[in-house]
């Protein structure tokens, strides 16, 4: 597992998240699923708490953008990149992005949802690229059924590197 | 002419390692200046690292195998330098 560079953190475990919108190719309820069971994936191992909010700033705001969407860092349509997050700190930090050009999905089939928002969770909790191809953090996109998925124990000692053990 | 097909093929093998380590590894866009002005080889120095970090051998060129990793979904945040 490897740091962000500069080691940033969230000062505080009880963090709110907002879906700003939402992808035409699932069902609302399975993308609302989906960054549910992405953030599980993180505050089953540690302190960390995720409060959905409706209309106001969240610490982390989850949305899906096209090509250039103002953060100097534009989409490149189909395939390619699929999504990029932002380290822990006010404004756009903590924040995830999904390219609205993939095609999103709720199984195998295209760019499972749930896998790739529980990635740029890891960018969003502090975490960079581990270069251990069976870490969920691993740069490139693989599959695994959301059903069975375990996270892999080199995210494990990473995330709780930075905030610690689970209190449960 | 035409442009022969092995070429065409090498300048997108060359425009997608480009990319992608200027995406994912730092090369700075004006490398090809570096080239010419201070030598040694900024794109071959990045693809090693790229290389190394994805436990590939470590040749400093875009092999069958670098070029595969390097059409691979991926997530858009940089491998190295963030």
């Amino acid at each position: 597992y490897v740091f962000t560079a500069g080691n940033p953190k969230w000062k505080r475990n009880d963090l709110t998240y907002r879906i700003l919108n939402y992808t035409p190719k699932m069902r609302k309820a399975d993308v609302e699923a989906a960054v549910q069971k992405a953030l599980s994936v993180w505050s089953n191992v540690t302190p960390l708490t995720f409060r959905k909010v409706e209309d106001k700033e969240a610490d982390i705001m989850i949305s899906f953008a096209y090509r250039d969407h103002h953060d100097n860092s534009p989409f490149d349509g189909p395939n390619g990149q699929l999504a990029h997050a932002f380290q822990p700190g006010e404004g756009i930090g903590g924040d995830v992005h999904l390219d609205e050009e993939e095609a999103w999905t709720k199984n195998g089939r295209g760019y499972n949802l749930f896998i790739v928002i529980a990635h740029e969770l890891g960018h969003s909790l502090g975490l960079s690229h581990s270069n251990d191809p069976g870490a969920l953090m691993y740069p490139t996109y693989s599959y695994t059924d959301p059903n069975e998925f375990l996270l892999p124990q080199d995210d494990i000692d990473g995330i709780q590197a930075i905030y610690g053990q689970s209190n449960a | 002419f035409p442009v022969a097909p092995e070429d065409e093929d090498e300048e997108k093998a060359l425009q997608l390692v480009e990319s992608y380590l200027q995406n994912f590894y730092d090369l700075q866009r004006d490398h090809k200046h570096h080239l010419r002005s201070k030598g040694g080889n900024p794109l071959a120095a990045k693809l090693k690292e790229m290389q190394t970090f994805f436990g590939l051998q470590v040749t400093g060129k875009p092999d069958l195998d670098t070029l595969e990793i390097m059409k691979k979904s991926r997530c858009g945040v940089p491998d190295i330098g963030q």
